[in-house]
């Protein structure tokens, strides 16, 4: 069985597409073949990774809406072993499209269930939304763990209740086998007492579920995304994608002990 | 009448909370009567102005579901002048218990019209969530005008055509009267070419739009929130507070050439 793994926060900008680009690139430069689903209307994974708009037409909202078998909004990227599925702004609609389905929760998990491709890839990675709306729980039904990257500052750790909250419903009552694999600190900046205040605490309440490595902040990292690449691919020597790289030695690790 | 204006942008941690705070913050040492209405569900502006989560019960939430006349869920904040309506977790189930209610965009737009204390504020600002969801639409036919923060970053460009088309069909369909009445540049910096580049880009193709003032990225802007005040209380001379206080100046003039 794939590693299908949901990236989550609903608070906005913390790092949730970088990590899903950047993790998925260095999984992949190691010879995993890695699927990155992209969940968010807005589209970041995609762009990130040199979608054009005129290739998203068969994305993942045309395979949600049934439109297309799944399989076929699966593409190649730049990168070899690393593929993805689109997302496009008629996502946005899906959720009032959807609102009388009762097994609505379910619609990515059976299409995941049904494919034949999915199980050809080692790490399945879904992109979500900044909310804890239908597509977020859509991914967090499919998958069998979510990671949680959160960002060092003051309103990211405010979230994290809630956002555990929601994962222990989505178990008890969408998907028993859901976990929290782990939480992936971002944008640290050690100069930053905050910063390194909002660290120590994350580490001491939820010890071995935050990941030894930490992102830090590193300009190299936004830059990659306006070339359509990867950091690990636009800069690799860079403080940023030597975190990832070390961040995906971390996970395969951890799976190769499960 | 007063001036309603919705601060929206659907990309995540952009500084909509931050500029909401620190905008009626900075109208309010001036002597303009402000209220706040927290309409994300993480309920950061309520965090940020110090409002305990005990405190939280007579919320937006509680106004929007018609358990509370809308009046009874202002409160006074530790600063004179400046008043909010806090938000709480219960927000999140609004949209689908509103799901089959046709005048659901109305709902707040209603709530403000029939509000005798409302049009005794000079200036009233709603934070809106990171999505162009239900609760978004609601700020935007509820507002006379838009502002919209805009990170400095790659990603934070992409998202502005899909805003902008938003704005476009809500002043179509729901609010005649909606115009963008600014876009503010946040968390600018100068020493780096991608900050530098975005900010040159937005000038060139929205002119007037743009607010002349920028918002540097600044650590004492990202402390306050801890302190549970806004960054010009916190720390007044910051480079942060500075600016917001200018770019208050800068909305009043706006304001008072109309
Ligand atoms: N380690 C880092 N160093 C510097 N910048 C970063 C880093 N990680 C992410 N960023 C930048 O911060 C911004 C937010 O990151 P990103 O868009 O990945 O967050 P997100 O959680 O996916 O946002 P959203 O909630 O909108 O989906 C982006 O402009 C990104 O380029
Ligand atoms: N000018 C600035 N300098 C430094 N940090 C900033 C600045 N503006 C905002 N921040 C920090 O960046 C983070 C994101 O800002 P904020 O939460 O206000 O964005 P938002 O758009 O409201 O996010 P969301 O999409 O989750 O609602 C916060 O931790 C905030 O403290
Ligand atoms: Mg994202
Ligand atoms: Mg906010």
């Amino acid at each position: 069985l794939s590693n299908i793994i949901a990236i989550c926060n609903q608070k906005g900008g913390v790092g949730k597409t970088t990590t899903a680009i950047n993790l998925a690139a260095a999984l992949s430069a190691v010879g995993k073949k890695i699927l990155i689903i992209d969940l968010d209307p807005q589209g970041n994974a995609s762009t990130g990774l040199g979608v054009e708009y005129s290739n998203r037409k068969k994305s993942i909202y045309e395979a949600l809406a049934k439109s297309i078998p799944f399989d076929e909004s699966i593409q190649q990227t730049q990168l070899e072993n690393l593929y993805i599925v689109p997302s496009n702004v008629e996502l946005s609609g899906i959720e009032s499209e959807l609102a009388n389905d009762k097994d609505k929760a379910f619609i990515l998990k059976s299409l995941l269930n049904n494919s034949t491709t999915i199980k050809t890839f080692d790490y399945i990675f879904i992109d979500c939304p900044p909310a804890l709306s239908l597509l977020t729980v859509m991914a967090m039904t499919a998958a069998n763990s979510v990671l949680v990257p959160l960002q060092c500052e003051f309103f990211a750790l405010e979230g994290l209740s809630q956002l555990i909250k929601t994962v222990d419903r989505v178990q008890k009552n969408l998907n028993p086998e859901l976990s929290i694999d782990g939480i992936i600190l971002t944008m640290f900046d050690k100069r930053n007492k905050l910063s390194t205040q909002v660290a120590v605490d994350v580490k001491k309440h939820l010890q071995e579920k935050v990941f030894d490595t930490m992102i830090p902040r590193n300009v190299r990292v936004s830059e990659a995304p306006s070339f359509g690449m990867p950091v690990v691919i636009y800069d690799r020597k860079s403080k940023g994608s030597q975190a990832y790289l070390k961040l995906a030695n971390e996970i395969i690790k951890k799976n190769d002990n499960r």
